[in-house]
């Protein structure tokens, strides 16, 4: 990407470890594009000794020293053999691999637009490739199968921008099932959290063992001008990668243009949908439609632009296929008045500028949100990180757009699958300093390093972006990491109610439920302190905490709690001496809440005047 | 035929990989012989078998086969294939 790990502090010189090149990066998703600049291994050594996967090679794939690995998964036998490879057909899995791990690529830019130097987060990390997802979908199956490998092959790091339509039990959801056993080995799962927001508990991966990521904004936002004859300019948003170079062209409203051939009236061509435009009457025009589309209507029709009315969300845009701008619906309504008042009615669309966003971050509109579905007193999503108008490399079998036929190295895409592999890639990034940190531990950093976010430009708040937007650079010292391990998953699932017979099928630990672990499913060691209760109730919850001293050896931490109205936050002991690394100290938080209706947050910080170690407090009426 | 009758893709999850040299190719492969009719080749229903890092696998199971195999012992959970999509 080209500005994501900048906007974060994440700069080209921060430091990297010598063991970067180490670390394999499992992609699970669509393939990957092994020609791109991206995936360029000049520079890199020999492929790393733990490796132990395979390279589904062919006379279209082959690996190299960046892409290490690839498999294709698909059980269902109805795909050609000629497509049975892990190259990418769809752009996904190229975009998602390029923004975790992929090389530096110096003027990377869709036609100029959002134009810098294109890198993943650990840029001199490999990649090992699972294509799990084709062009109808990712099936439980291979989905699980793929997991069953790359935990085998000896990846760092799983990353998994996919998930369900339906919120599913941990054990009825391949994605859980594979997250908890690469945990058991070692490898922290990163996941999307979905594209279901901006309603409540719409998150679909949401296991404790799992990183689960929001997606936010960047500080770049994307205006497409508009120009009118009258000289008027009104600011919408696209991103309009052709240049029509000032000229001005007829202007038409869709209305004015029904296909009465087909059976179509004013009411159905305003819209501008496909097959319901005049031809003759639109063909070297610009259009105005009164709601947003992928401008497949006017594009079919001859149009040589459009532009949109809509009332809809506006905080992520997408390439066209034709010149096109969206304008809200006051611009919209003085822009149409134009058309239908003035004679002979002229416009032009510029190409895209990218501009400052002041706002940024915050939780885009589709990003979806918690609480969590499952275990309502476990804070999910953990945290969010850049997945709107990110630039990355892409596929070349695919054109930009689903109605053009160009072709590009570089595309700009938003998604929780945008966002999720810029968690991977901090999480690696994170890993190659502490090799042997557990995959809780790694979560851990992410989580208490997190930049804060606020809920004024998030209503949702914590449900929004969880702990706050990634910090990477900060996640490599956290000073104290909340460490769990399959034991501590065990317990808490015994809190979920997993009965003993299922729970020794998946621990090789002699562990039984007891009264102490039944039902405290908050008492998992976890970097967050979550407690729901019904509305206008007041709740009181003691929550119990081991913290790890991997910063300073001798250090003392003190607690700084930030409580609204509404909150008590008690913690005990308040003060943490550390002699040594490694040490690990335990303490209570008592949260009082009187709850209300709606949610109220706020946060318990272990500083010791280096690490801020900080950890959201969220209290809601379930 | 009615719907129990129609082969669905299943998940068999069985949690941790067994202990010391057991074949779990072939431990899943018995374990469908003991539910499908005597007529139905296992090798032509099992999709994968899950044997690498942990124990389970998938298969083309009709509604009764894939209740007869959730009362199994060493069986965490069975249910359905979805399809997934992309975020």
């Amino acid at each position: 990407t080209t500005r994501s790990w900048d906007f974060m502090g994440f700069n080209k010189k921060v430091k990297r470890s010598i063991i970067e090149s180490d670390i394999i990066v499992g992609m699970l998703d669509t393939g990957i594009w092994p020609e791109s600049q991206s995936f360029n291994d000049t520079g890199l050594g020999p492929i790393p000794k733990k490796w132990k996967g395979t390279c589904q090679s062919s006379a279209n794939f082959t690996c190299n020293r960046k892409i290490i690995g690839a498999k294709s998964y698909r059980a269902k036998g109805d795909i050609p053999s000629d497509y049975k490879s892990p190259r990418d057909y769809e752009g996904h899995g190229t975009h998602t691999s390029s923004t975790a791990a992929g090389g530096l690529v110096s003027k990377a830019s869709l036609y100029g637009i959002a134009k810098g130097t294109a890198r993943g987060g650990v840029p001199s990390s490999r990649i090992a490739v699972y294509k799990i997802c084709w062009g109808d979908g990712c099936y439980d199956e291979d989905i699980l199968a793929a997991f069953d490998d790359a935990i085998a092959d000896g990846v760092d790091i799983i990353s998994l921008s996919v998930g369900s339509f339906s919120q599913l039990e941990y054990f009825d959801d391949t994605i859980a099932i594979g997250a908890f056993h690469s945990m058991k080995n070692g490898v922290l799962t990163s996941n999307s959290a979905g594209n279901s927001g901006p309603i409540l508990s719409s998150i679909t991966n949401f296991s404790p063992w799992s990183l689960s990521v929001a997606a936010s904004t960047i500080d770049r936002k994307f205006i497409t001008k508009v120009k009118l004859g009258n000289g008027k300019i009104y600011e919408g948003t696209s991103i309009n990668t052709f240049d029509l170079k000032g000229k001005m062209y007829p202007f038409i409203a869709g209305a004015a243009a029904p296909s009465t051939s087909q059976g179509y009236t004013s009411e159905d061509s305003r819209f501008c949908g496909p097959g319901t435009l005049n031809e003759t009457l639109v063909k070297g025009k610009i259009v105005f439609c009164d709601y947003d589309s992928d401008g497949t209507g006017p594009a079919e029709a001859g149009a040589i632009g459009a532009v949109f009315q809509s009332g809809g969300y506006k905080d992520y845009v997408f390439p066209y296929s034709l010149p096109l701008s969206n304008l809200n619906l006051d611009d919209g309504r003085n822009v149409l008045n134009y058309v239908n008042t003035t004679e002979n009615p002229i416009a032009t669309i510029f190409k895209t500028n990218v501009e400052d966003d002041q706002f940024a971050p915050f939780v885009v509109s589709f990003s979806s949100r918690g609480p969590n579905p499952a275990t309502p007193d476990i804070l999910k999503p953990d945290v969010t990180a850049p997945g709107v108008d990110i630039l990355a490399a892409w596929s070349e079998a695919v054109p930009l757009t689903e109605d053009d036929t160009r072709i590009v190295p570089y595309n700009i895409i938003s998604g929780t699958s945008m966002s999720c592999p810029h968690a991977t890639g901090a999480a690696a990034y994170v890993k190659s300093f502490h090799p042997t940190w557990s995959p809780a531990a790694i979560k851990s950093a992410l989580m208490t390093t997190a930049f804060p976010m606020s809920s004024k430009n998030n209503l949702e708040a914590e449900f929004a972006y969880g702990a706050g937007h990634i910090n990477p650079a900060q996640a490599a010292q956290p000073g104290l990491v909340y460490d769990a391990g399959e034991i501590d998953y065990v317990k808490f699932l015994c809190g979920q109610g997993y009965t003993p017979k299922q729970l020794k099928l998946i621990t090789e630990s002699n562990f039984t439920c007891s009264e102490e672990t039944d039902g405290a499913v908050w008492d998992l060691n976890y970097p967050s302190f979550t407690l729901s209760a019904s509305p206008g109730n007041s709740i009181t919850r003691v929550f119990h905490r081991t913290v790890t001293n991997v910063g300073s050896p001798v250090s003392t931490y003190k607690a700084v709690v930030n409580a609204p109205p509404g909150l008590i936050i008690q913690v005990q002991p308040s003060v943490l001496s550390f002699k040594s690394l490694g040490q690990k100290l335990t303490f209570v938080v008592t949260v009082g809440a009187e709850i209300g209706n709606s949610m109220i947050s706020g946060s318990l910080i272990w500083d010791d005047g280096v690490h801020q170690v900080r950890s959201p407090i969220v209290a809601y009426a379930s | 035929h009615g719907s129990s009758d129609k082969r669905q893709v299943y998940i068999i999850y069985m949690g941790n990989l067994p202990k010391g040299k057991v074949s779990t190719t072939s431990l899943h492969t018995s374990m469908l012989h003991e539910v499908l009719p005597s007529s139905t080749v296992g090798s032509e229903v099992l999709l994968y078998s899950y044997h690498r890092s942990f124990n389970g696998f998938a298969a083309k199971l009709t509604e009764d086969e894939a209740a007869k195999l959730r009362e199994k012992d060493g069986v965490v959970s069975v249910f359905r294939s979805q399809k997934k999509q992309l975020h």
